[in-house]
C-alpha cells in the first residue's frame, strides 16, 4: 500500500511495539551478569536511577499535558526503561566482542552514561508518538527534544555522546526513527552543545593542553 | 530523499566516548 504520513507513523509505533512487547521492565539475566562482573556492582544504583527519574518524568510528563494524561506518561516511561535495558544490553555485547573485556566497572557506574542513555531511549518513545498528538501545542506543553534534556537534567553534548551508539546496537529502529536522531545530533552539533556551560570546552581545554604538550616534548627532542 | 545515517569511520565504542581507560 502507498506510505502515506499516517502509516508511516502507525508503522514506527508498531515497530516499537514489537520490539519492547517481550522485553522486560527489569534487567535481563545478561545484564545482571554484567553488573556482577563489575569491581563495584552498579545494580542498585542504577534501579534507584530509574525509579527517581521515573517520578521526575511522570511528574513534568503531567505538568506539560495535564494531570488527566499521567498515566501516558507512566507508559512512556515504561516503555522507555525496556528500551534503556535493551540497548545497555547490546551496547555491552558489542562492547566486550570489540574490547575482550567483561568488567564495565567505570562505565556502568557512570550517572553521566546512564542518564544518557535512559533520555535516548525515551526519547525515541516520545518521537514515536509525537506525531500521533497534536503538532500546534504552545510551548508550555511541547514535549519534542529537547524537551527530555530539561527533564533529566542533563547537557546536550553528552546525550550526543550515545546517539551512534544506539543506533548502531538497536538494528530495530525505523528509517524514520534513525532519521529523527540523526536531527537531533544536528541540533546539538549546530547550537546545543556550544552553550556556555557545555562539556564540550573542557574536552577542547584538555586537547589544546595535549597538543601542547605534545610540541614541547617534539621540541625537547629536537 | 535523505542520506543513511553516516556511522564514524572510528572504531570507538561507547566505553571511549565516556572516557573509561
Amino acid at each position: 500500500p502507498p506510505q502515506t504520513p499516517v502509516r508511516t507513523v502507525m508503522n514506527t509505533i508498531q515497530q516499537l511495539i514489537m520490539i519492547l512487547n517481550t522485553a522486560s521492565d527489569q534487567p535481563s539475566e545478561t545484564l545482571i551478569t554484567y553488573f556482577n562482573n563489575c569491581t563495584v556492582n552498579p545494580k542498585e544504583n542504577i534501579l534507584k536511577r530509574v525509579q527517581d527519574i521515573g517520578c521526575i518524568f511522570k511528574e513534568k510528563f503531567a505538568q506539560a499535558v495535564g494531570q488527566g494524561c499521567a498515566e501516558i506518561g507512566s507508559q512512556r516511561f515504561r516503555l522507555g526503561v525496556r528500551l534503556y535495558y535493551r540497548v545497555m544490553e547490546s551496547m555491552l555485547k558489542s562492547e566486550e566482542e570489540r574490547l575482550a573485556i567483561q568488567n564495565f566497572s567505570k562505565l556502568l557506574n557512570d550517572n553521566t552514561f546512564h542518564k544518557s542513555l535512559l533520555a535516548c531511549a525515551l526519547e525515541v518513545v516520545m518521537a514515536t508518538y509525537s506525531r500521533t498528538t497534536s503538532q500546534h501545542l504552545d510551548p508550555g506543553t511541547d514535549l519534542s527534544f529537547p524537551w527530555i534534556l530539561n527533564v533529566l537534567n542533563l547537557k546536550a553534548f553528552d546525550f550526543y555522546k550515545v546517539i551512534e551508539s544506539f543506533i548502531k546496537v538497536e538494528t530495530n529502529l525505523t528509517r524514520e526513527m534513525i532519521k529523527h536522531l540523526e536531527r537531533c545530533e544536528h541540533r546539538i552539533m549546530e547550537s546545543l552543545a556550544w552553550v556556555s556551560d557545555s562539556p564540550l570546552f573542557d574536552l577542547i581545554k584538555q586537547s589544546k593542553a595535549r597538543e601542547a604538550a605534545a610540541n614541547l616534548h617534539e621540541s625537547t627532542c629536537t | 530523499e535523505v542520506l543513511e545515517y553516516q556511522f564514524g569511520l572510528e572504531e570507538e565504542g561507547i566505553r571511549d566516548l565516556f572516557d573509561c581507560d
